[in-house]
């Protein structure tokens, strides 16, 4: 996989974990582009919590970082050869569960 | 603190975009060479 396929699949990722935040009302794709970029271009984990800290200031610093500190798993996991598809549908599913609805009933 | 989806707000999260994305154009460039 490219570069940019990697980035692309990260973006989607990111997007996912964004929107399982109550009240973040920010448009999404933006903030998922901005905190890959930051990623790709060398971020830590720290620099990039502080970077968002200083735009979302309404958003606490944990969930911050419990986004980014996804964002690189899920760049592990893709490297590693797992899915977007499935880290995305891991996502929903804690999403989901922290967003008190009932996950996806398994058979 | 309501809506922070002001039009300042994205208009910044769009300068900072395209700041990381020239950046990263910049470092693709250079391995290139």
């Amino acid at each position: 996989m490219s570069q940019e396929q990697y980035t692309e699949h990260l973006k989607v990722i990111v997007a996912e974990k964004l929107a399982g935040i109550p009240n973040f009302n920010e448009d999404i794709k933006y903030v998922a582009e901005y905190i890959v970029l930051l990623i790709v271009n060398g971020g830590t984990v720290e620099s990039v919590v502080e970077e968002l800290a200083t735009l979302f200031d309404s958003v606490s610093r944990d969930t911050l970082a419990n986004v980014v500190q996804t964002a690189f798993f899920a760049l592990e996991a893709l490297q590693q050869g797992e899915s977007a598809e499935n880290i995305v549908s891991k996502i929903r599913m804690m999403n989901a569960q922290t967003l008190g609805q009932p996950a996806v009933a398994q058979q | 603190k309501s809506k922070s989806d002001s039009p300042s707000k994205m208009k910044l999260l769009k300068k900072k975009i395209e700041e990381q994305r020239e950046i990263l154009q910049k470092t693709h460039h250079n391995k290139q060479q």
